[in-house]
């Protein structure tokens, strides 16, 4: 089968197979298969080594060409604010303590910021990871304006000389038109009040996620710039394929991945590692 | 929409008259396709097409003048058996207390499903629900706020206490004492693939001996959802699946799939963080919103 001929249909049906299973979608599974063929015909013996390679590299190159792809949160002259933002439990608290912990060790001077105001005992759950890592955490009471914590957490940013913010929010499903609002709101309180900070606004998609990712991507996209995405849970089987289709259509990268549960569990995302794990 | 897509391939056909098996793959490949962009699992989809398939090549669609909404029938005829078909509703203990074991990956809703379902039977019955994630920063905590919010019974570890199965026989003596008729463990997240977690999923079940072992799942999990319903099944006997943040926009293929690999039924929807948010699985609906 694979032994240096022309590829059969089954190689390129199990090529097919690998794509949809790693969660890349039909869509785009179909549109680099054809390319693929096209491509193969110049290619005298093609099989299964030398085909998986040339894929490798078409899906690298995918990557690669969107900007930002594996780059770490920017620092400049000003400080940087780091948005963690993304459906209900895709793992933005947690990835916010592994950012702090991070950047900490790399001598930045972190704040945190409790901003999801709402759901039950989110913010001792950010306290107690702040605790782990000798992090400030700002909060406010429970049922208070997610704003407000907002706006308190810059003016303690700017009182404590802190280079980093990273403020966390509550989990949001993109169809809820109300929170999608209080994100944005988020957004101006971090325009008005520190307009010359780095803003990263970061979406946090969870390795398992199907093709309602994309759907994520383009709506929290449309609802306020992102700069980047961390695919949590990456430690789990699930290839992140979906960031295949994020890339290329919304040119979104991805930044970070998460790895597990532990606060050093957060790595920069490697699209070689990445297209590795998605082709087995 | 499929509809829309099949009525698409079979139109220019009705002139020419017989249908053939070409026409018929044509009309399949854009099933396949609808089922596949709705997160349903590579496998599943494709013995599901071959199903449909085998039915559209028979006469009743061939000579249909309408063979576009005969194999629309037949798609939903097919899904629907798939899916189980009907209400499958909570399974209750002719010994009271029932035991409810609520486990699945990490953030998939465990917690806010646990205290939701409670609610819902707390009218006909005593609920308690009892805290067995130690590892989750403030995971006790949320159970707690949850439940009071809730108004239901909560039991939790003391401080430091780490041993999930110590904590299963203190609360079913607690339980015993004060008259709960329903217990509902809520459980720490955990991957399929971590075996020592797996290991100690199966020893809580055997701590608790369930009345129900509930998977809950994300609406908007994607292709594995296959493998981690088969191992959380392989571990623990599931005896039904809840369904979560239906009240996104996913289309929720996940609920097939995992149907499909274990043949338990999906039993609630979550459709919302609210505690009231938890409905009756509607298979039917789902079915539609599967295939957008
Ligand atoms: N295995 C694994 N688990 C993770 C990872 N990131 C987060 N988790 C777990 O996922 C679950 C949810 O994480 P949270 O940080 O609470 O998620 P969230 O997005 O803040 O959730 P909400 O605020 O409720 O929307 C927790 O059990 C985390 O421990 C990861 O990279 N790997
Ligand atoms: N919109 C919506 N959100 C939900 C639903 N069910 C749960 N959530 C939210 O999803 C997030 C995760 O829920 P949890 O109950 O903490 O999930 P979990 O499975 O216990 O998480 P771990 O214990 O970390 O594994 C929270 O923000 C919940 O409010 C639902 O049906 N709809
Ligand atoms: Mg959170
Ligand atoms: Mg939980």
């Amino acid at each position: 089968l694979f032994s240096g001929e022309v590829p059969t249909e089954s190689f390129w049906d199990s090529l097919e197979e690998t794509l949809i299973s790693g969660d890349a979608g039909i869509e785009l599974t179909g549109e680099i298969i054809r390319n693929l063929r096209e491509k193969s015909g110049f290619f005298r013996a093609m099989n299964r080594e030398n085909g998986l390679s040339l894929l490798a590299g078409v899906l690298y190159e995918h990557l690669a060409a969107v900007k930002g792809t594996g780059e770490p949160v920017r620092f400049g002259q000003a400080p940087t604010v780091v948005l963690l933002l993304g459906v209900n439990g895709s793992g933005k608290t947690t990835t916010a303590a592994k950012m702090a912990w991070n950047l900490q060790k790399e001598g930045k001077k972190v704040i945190l910021a409790a901003a999801d105001t709402f759901r039950a005992a989110a913010a001792d759950q950010l306290k107690a990871w702040g605790e782990r890592s000798g992090t400030r955490v700002v909060t406010h009471a429970p049922g208070g304006d997610p704003g407000a914590v907002v706006f308190d957490a810059i003016q303690a940013a700017k009182a404590g000389g802190h280079d980093c913010l990273v403020i966390d929010t509550a989990g949001r499903l993109h169809t809820k038109a109300n929170l999608m609002e209080e994100l944005i709101k988020m957004t101006r309180i971090i325009e008005r009040n520190c307009p010359e900070w780095i803003v990263e606004s970061l979406l946090v998609i969870d390795a398992v996620t199907g093709q309602n990712g994309f759907r994520q991507a383009q709506a929290f996209g449309n609802a306020i710039p992102l700069t980047g995405a961390v695919i949590s849970k990456y430690d789990h089987t699930a290839k992140g394929g979906i960031i295949l289709s994020v890339g290329r259509e919304l040119g979104l990268p991805v930044r970070y991945v998460g790895l597990g549960e532990g606060i050093e569990d957060l790595k920069l995302f490697e699209p070689e590692e990445f297209v590795d794990a998605l082709l087995g | 929409s499929l509809r829309e897509r099949l009525e698409g391939v079979f139109k220019g056909l009705k002139n020419r008259g017989k249908l053939t098996e070409e026409d018929i793959s044509a009309a399949l490949r854009n099933v396949r396709r609808a089922l596949l962009e709705g997160d349903v699992n590579f496998r599943v989809a494709r013995d599901l097409v071959e199903k449909i398939r085998e039915r559209a090549l028979g006469r009743d669609v061939l000579d249909s003048i309408t063979p576009a909404q005969q194999v629309i029938a037949i798609v939903f005829e097919e899904i629907s058996a798939l899916m189980g078909g009907g209400r499958h509703a909570l399974a209750f203990s002719s010994k009271p207390p029932s035991k409810y074991l609520l486990v699945g990956l990490q953030g998939s809703g465990k917690t806010t499903t646990c205290v939701k379902i409670a609610k819902k039977i707390s009218d006909s019955h005593k609920p308690l629900v009892v805290a067995c994630d130690f590892r989750r920063p403030a995971a006790v905590e949320q159970l707690r706020v949850l439940a009071q919010q809730a108004g239901i019974g909560f039991f939790g570890p003391e401080e430091g206490e780490k041993d999930a199965r110590l904590i299963v026989d203190k609360a079913l003596d607690y339980a015993a004492q004060r008259l709960y008729d329903v217990i509902l463990f809520d459980t720490a997240g955990r991957l399929d693939i971590d075996e020592d977690l797996m290991d100690e999923l199966a020893s809580l079940g055997q701590a608790v001996e369930p009345t129900e072992t509930l998977l809950v799942v994300d609406a908007m999990t994607g292709q594995e959802a296959v493998n981690v319903a088969s191992a959380f099944h392989g571990r623990i006997p599931l005896t039904g699946i809840v369904l979560t943040k239906v009240d996104g926009d996913s289309r929720g293929g996940a609920s097939l799939s995992v149907r499909a690999v274990t043949g338990v039924p999906v039993k609630f929807a979550g459709v919302g963080e609210r505690i009231a948010d938890l409905e009756q699985f509607d298979p039917d609906r789902m079915a539609q919103r599967i295939l957008g």
